[in-house]
């Protein structure tokens, strides 16, 4: 229905701005109906500016930029609706260090409502984990899980 | 309701009876390239009824089973099973837990269980429709797809908020 | 023959007129994200002629000019020379060093130069035509698209091996 | 040419077998011409076996070892004819730590004849150039450059 859809997309809108702030440490974020008088059926617009940069199309953001505000949106989405469980299948794989450590750190506020499994190669992303399942192919074409439960995160 | 357990048996690079025990926090599955790591997600996309071989980066769906190796014969089947904790009855069933199973034979005849009972899939869709579980879009992001989002089209993206409506 | 220096002023993120020497083996570029340097890849394909905007990550070919930052206007021109060897007159020029440049205005005015004499694009180009600089799409690799040579259909993909013969 | 393209592609597809076998450590990979009646318009297949697996498509291959075939071909058409440059713009994203040191390894072949220009967050990659750019953005939006030298690839 018209206002059940406005209702989540201002929401989610909002939500969107704040998580990108966060990310991103300032800048601004939009969401943008294209079609204001048909809600139903419009489409929409994403707008991104990182902090001290122009407003440009999102096409000219890096690729490390784009990955940021996609996981914004993303995340954006996720708290007006949780889901149980949240797979993340290596989306740090564009991200440089120190917005690897933003993302993990967003993540911290999600965990208490949903389970969160996250496919990684990066060492501080692991490092945050309260189990880690390592998978190996010891055998060639047989995948074995090993498991890991790191003792320190049980608060 | 959170997930408690996944089996994977004969499924993809699981040619061996694997469990895997959900916790609550954070999880991270790594690995080396190669080693099954996204085969891991596929299975639970499937177990939550997944129809799209391509979805699950195959060009049949026999192509799930587990294929064989140097030393290894095929299989002729796979079964992904995915345990789940049942507060307050958030699925309508009475069980405090419930599991849902999919097999599958290289014939494509697919058996389908709720809690070891059998089942049509159409039992397990319906046991989640209002949950959001295996619908929600932005639940499982797939490796390289976190651009999708940004590059789709203004038009294709809608579908994102529809689901969080 | 090989590449000796790139001269960026008003392109992108760079405002400020750079140099950037090309050595010999290995040259590393490094930064956090959205720093510039895949800008510095398209600036390098800017200058050896590329035309749309799109494979430039623009909408308009206006984009390529420094639009300005919290703290600065923006630019009305971008300028980028590219300075090579020319061995053995590689190039069918009287020069044993080359200089491309390539300069563009918001209006869309572009002035083209071969060692600071101007020129049309249309040299440039034939300067360029048997050497398989600028065309030969196995030379530079873009950000996200290794896989595209799998991805892409199989006839997509015919142009790699034709541009190899 | 009909001649032409046959020797070209008759030269990519066994330096292609020959990189990816290097890459992998063993397996095997094949170019198909899908019609081989009408080699100049025919569509070309791609065949990949990792090493102690079976024969599937490459759809069914995981990310990295994707990128690592893909890179064996990128440079099998290298092989047979070099560019006097090559960019690579973070072809080292989807590889785990082992893949990486097979790819720069790799790498060390082509140098001689060409220039690499390799941007990169890796350090494993970084540690292998001869010269490293830093590109930094002190001031928002406004990129400068900071020459590093390593002193120990003069060899
Ligand atoms: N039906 C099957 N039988 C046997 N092996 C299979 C089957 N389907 C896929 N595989 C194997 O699984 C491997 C891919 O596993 P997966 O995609 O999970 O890797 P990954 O751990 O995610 O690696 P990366 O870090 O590179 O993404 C491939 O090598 C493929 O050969
Ligand atoms: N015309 C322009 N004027 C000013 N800034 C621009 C212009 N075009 C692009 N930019 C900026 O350049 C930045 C992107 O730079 P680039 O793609 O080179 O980043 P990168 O260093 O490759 O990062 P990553 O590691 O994430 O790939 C964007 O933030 C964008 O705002
Ligand atoms: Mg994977
Ligand atoms: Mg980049």
């Amino acid at each position: 229905t018209r206002s059940q859809f406005m209702d989540t997309f201002t929401r989610v809108r909002g939500h969107f701005n704040e998580l990108f702030r966060t990310l991103f440490g300032g800048g601004r974020a939009e969401l943008v109906l294209i079609d204001e008088a048909d809600v139903l059926e419009s489409g929409i617009d994403i707008v991104a500016q990182p902090p001290g940069k122009k407003l440009q199309t999102i096409s000219l953001l890096s690729g490390g930029e784009r990955a940021l505000t996609a996981i914004a949106l993303l995340f954006a989405l996720f708290k007006v609706k949780p889901s149980p469980f949240c797979l993340l299948d290596e989306i740090d794989a564009p991200l440089d260090e120190s917005n690897i450590d933003r993302f993990i750190r967003l993540l911290q506020e999600f965990i208490g409502n949903s389970q969160f499994i996250i496919v990684t190669h990066n060492k501080r992303t692991i490092a945050m984990a309260n189990v880690m399942y390592g998978v190996t192919m010891e055998e060639s074409g047989v995948s074995k899980l090993v498991t890991v439960r790191f003792a320190k995160k049980t608060s | 309701m959170y997930f408690k357990r996944l089996e994977v048996f004969g499924f993809k690079s699981f040619p061996e009876k694997t469990d895997f025990i959900f916790e609550s926090g954070i999880t991270a599955i790594v690995g080396p390239n190669g080693c099954g790591k996204t085969n891991i997600a596929d299975a639970i996309r499937w177990a939550l009824g997944e129809q799209s071989a391509l979805a699950l980066r195959g060009s049949r769906m026999e192509d799930i089973i587990f294929n064989g190796s140097a030393d290894r014969k095929p299989l002729g089947m796979a079964e992904v099973s995915l345990t789940m904790s049942n507060p307050e009855n958030f699925l309508p069933l009475e069980y405090s837990e419930v599991t849902i199973t999919r097999r599958m034979f290289r014939s494509g005849e697919s058996h389908y269980f709720i809690n070891r009972t059998p089942c049509r899939l159409k039992d397990i869709s319906e046991l989640f429709m209002d949950t959001g579980i295996g619908t929600q879009a932005y639940s499982i992001i797939e490796q390289g797809k976190v651009d999708l989002v940004l590059s789709s089209k203004p038009d294709d993206r809608r579908y994102l908020f529809e689901e969080a409506a």
